[in-house]
């Protein structure tokens, strides 16, 4: 979807800062 | 990411009994026990004090203990119970908790709430918005105008604050996940269910620690 037409929660949820599954990569 | 020279459970700082920490969060005793494996690779990539500092876990998240992140930042803060600049092993353990797919649906929306509400005042602002949309930009290297920013700001007020005051609190924010679910989509890492997967080294560390 173009970021317009996103919900601007939606759009921030999709930030690498809040991908916690990270931690988990060895 | 280095190795902590201490190979003992229980000199982890903020170490708790695996059985009390599974009976408050989602985890099984083996899961949390996996989840010390976890902790203590984090918490001994930088600095060997078996806690993990703010550059330890962006060196985790981005590779890189520099990188400088709005919202990696306020998870560190949310994580940081304390609030002594570090989290301690129980603080990452609860934490994370609330990131289990089993976790209660509750805990994952008041804590999406908390790291959105920037200043800690008890709602979501619109400058707040607007600064998380424009990191979240910055981050992307995508570029925007400011009127289609705030028109991305606008639409989501609209639609999320019913009372019309200009910002969102608790209420509002439960009904407006409850119409986009997948807002708190990021609240649940999958991953978690299969912790034990993820470190199997748990069972081999810990009978070398019984041994010894």
């Amino acid at each position: 979807a173009s970021p317009v037409t996103m919900n601007a929660f939606e759009l921030i949820s999709t930030s690498q800062g809040l991908n916690l599954g990270t931690l988990f990569e060895k | 990411m280095g190795c902590c020279s201490s190979k003992k459970v229980g000199r982890t700082p903020g170490y708790e009994d695996p059985t009390i920490l599974a009976s408050e969060t989602p985890f099984t005793e083996s899961e949390v026990e996996a989840l010390h494996e976890l902790y203590k690779k984090l918490s001994c990539s930088i600095i060997d004090d078996g806690l993990i500092h703010k550059e330890e876990f962006q060196l985790a998240l981005f590779r890189n203990s520099k990188r400088k992140n709005l919202f990696a930042d306020r998870i560190f803060d949310l994580f940081d119970v304390k609030r002594n600049g570090v989290v301690d092993y129980g603080e990452f353990v609860r934490s994370l908790g609330v990131f289990h797919p089993n976790a209660n649906v509750e805990d994952k929306i008041n804590f999406a709430f908390r790291l959105y509400d920037l200043r800690q005042t008890g709602y979501i602002e619109r400058e707040e918005l607007k600064e998380m949309v424009l990191a979240l930009l910055h981050e992307s290297d995508l570029i925007l105008s400011d009127d289609v920013v705030e028109t991305i700001v606008d639409k989501t007020f609209r639609d999320a604050d019913l009372k019309g005051d200009g910002k969102i609190d608790q209420e509002e924010w439960k009904e407006l996940v409850k119409k986009h679910p997948t807002l708190i989509k990021n609240m649940t890492l999958p991953y978690l269910k299969d912790i034990t997967l993820a470190f199997p080294s748990f069972v081999l560390s810990s009978e070398v620690e019984d041994i010894e």
